[in-house]
């Protein structure tokens, strides 16, 4: 399976919908400090499912919907949805959420109410169906596929049993 | 149990060998076992040696030395549980032009198999896009994506 | 004593604003202790605000704002401790162009008084330089020092 | 006063005599990964005094002297000297060190045997003698001089009272 787009609305600073296609085998994202770079792997991140809000840099989960700046009033809903292709077996994905072209989409809605809801191709679906459909797309084991900002200058510094954990984590 | 982390253990320990030879074009590094006696329990030390210098442990290297190290390792990692995508941002602020090459020729090699998505600085990381996605903030607090290449 | 801490930290407190803001070219930020009736323990949190953005821990902020922001408060903590020279190791490997400049700017200001030692890879800080040594390694593991620039 | 020169030899990777000029407002250094930059930094901070075996990013301090290559042998002992100048109030040099034309040098030698030795101006001192020299200066506090490689990354993720205890400590 490939990753093809990720669609970013209402998270973090991006409070304008926002569309980027990433089904090249290389994409490089750049701009000047502070400008969002950072905040588009949170959004990947979060949509996979990420729990921890220590990892997506937040105080609470809620601090992940663009909270306003001294222009722009806070948003209520912050919503990313990935698109993947090639789905070429279909079978992790239950007959409840069809595929047409192959192509699958996730997405993930948090509003200011601490309401979650979760998507597989536009129905609503819960938290549960979502991870086995990455389970079976070896989407679920995304922890090693991100390497955030700052992880490259600490991993080696940890102690012998900080590296043990490492290990067997992917054991 | 104490085997799969033996396996799970070398197998990780091969990928780390091996991309550690390519960023560094030579020289070689180990994962270590403290204590080959105690699977169970026993914490891991890293020992390097870039090419024509000495063997020691890892954490005597320099800045750059040990995010190069760190990325073999990492790497190594998730060639062990490979996603289709691979994520990696600023991972390449501490290194110098040759090594941001051999980086670079390593995406290459893996891009076969895995898209990557770099986040980055560095002029050189962003020649070998095929996308190039430019972020900016003109009104502050706000995002906006510009698309500035395309292949 | 207590009377002493907190002298100190209104000083350094100070001195980290007035940097911040040169750093930022804008905005503002603050130490603040946790516990203002607890002089003799309280811990510390640092808030801060990018121009234009909003007010918030330091925490939730980019790599390149924390780098700023951490080099305000250290430089601040430097000139309540002066040094007749201060060296930096990098600090500019997060920074893009535009705050590099800041820095650079910085550095001439605060040069008039402290002699400056930069240990770096960005081009345009070693613009800056009166003095630039290059260090090389042609023969593995044998570190020699030639001079490139003298003004 | 000011900086004036750093002589090195047989410190980590400069098992060759080397001399650097430091009397500008601003010098940089600069080279490819690993060639030895901080290692310089680590030199002058050596010769200030430092104890820290992890500060100077070494295991024993033995560490610190040249361990030799594939192609060359390991050294006995490691030298560094550091030359100040305008050295205007001479109030806090012992008269048995007299300084001429205004420059002081501060030596330090480590032997393999373990065995450490303090010049100042050319003449064996202690190590004590060196700290209350370096009170006068203002190059005893050189702790808040040195921002090492890594520093600006953890300083600001530290926690409360980490960072209560950077400001307790200047003090
Ligand atoms: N919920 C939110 N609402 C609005 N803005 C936010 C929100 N969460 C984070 N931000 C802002 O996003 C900015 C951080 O963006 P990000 O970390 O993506 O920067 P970056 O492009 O990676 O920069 P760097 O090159 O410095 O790493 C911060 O200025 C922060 O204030
Ligand atoms: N006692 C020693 N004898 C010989 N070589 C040593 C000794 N101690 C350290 N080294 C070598 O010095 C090198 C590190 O140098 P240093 O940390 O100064 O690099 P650097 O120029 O700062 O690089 P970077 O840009 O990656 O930070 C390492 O390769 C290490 O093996
Ligand atoms: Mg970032
Ligand atoms: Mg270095």
């Amino acid at each position: 399976h490939r990753i093809d787009r990720l669609e970013i609305y209402g998270f973090k600073s991006f409070c304008e919908k926002t569309d980027i296609v990433l089904n090249g085998e290389v994409t490089a994202i750049v701009g000047p400090n502070g400008c969002g770079k950072s905040n588009v792997a949170d959004a990947i991140n979060w949509v996979l499912g990420e729990q921890s809000t220590k990892t997506l840099r937040a105080g609470r989960m809620e601090d992940v919907i663009f909270n306003g700046t001294q222009k722009r009033k806070a948003l209520g809903v912050a919503e990313v949805t990935l698109t993947l292709r090639e789905f070429a077996n279909g079978a992790s994905l239950p007959a409840d959420f069809p595929s047409e072209n192959g192509e699958v989409t996730v997405s993930r809605r948090l509003y200011r109410s601490g309401e979650s809801e979760y998507f597989l191709n536009q129905r609503r679906c819960r938290l549960k169906d979502v991870y086995e459909f990455f389970e079976g797309t070896g989407l679920g084991s995304t922890s090693y596929a991100l390497i955030e900002q700052g992880r490259i200058e600490v991993i080696l510094g940890s102690k012998p049993q900080d590296r043990r954990a490492l290990i067997e984590e992917a054991a | 149990s104490t085997e799969q982390f033996k396996e799970t253990f070398d197998a990780i320990n091969q990928n780390f060998k091996e991309l550690f030879t390519l960023l560094f074009g030579g020289g070689q590094c180990e994962m270590r076992l403290l204590d080959e006696t105690d699977l169970l329990e026993s914490g891991i030390e890293i020992i390097a040696q870039p090419p024509g210098k000495r063997l020691q442990n890892v954490m005597l290297l320099s800045g750059g030395e040990k995010a190069l190290v760190a990325l073999a390792l990492l790497l190594g990692i998730f060639k062990f549980r490979p996603s289709p995508f691979c994520l990696l941002d600023e991972v390449d602020a501490p290194l110098d032009d040759a090594n941001v090459s051999r980086f670079t020729r390593l995406l290459g090699v893996m891009g076969k198999n895995t898209q990557f998505i770099l986040i980055t600085h560095n002029k050189k990381t962003m020649e070998v896009a095929q996308y190039l996605y430019g972020v900016t903030m003109q009104e502050a607090g706000v995002s906006k994506i510009v698309s500035v290449k395309f292949e």
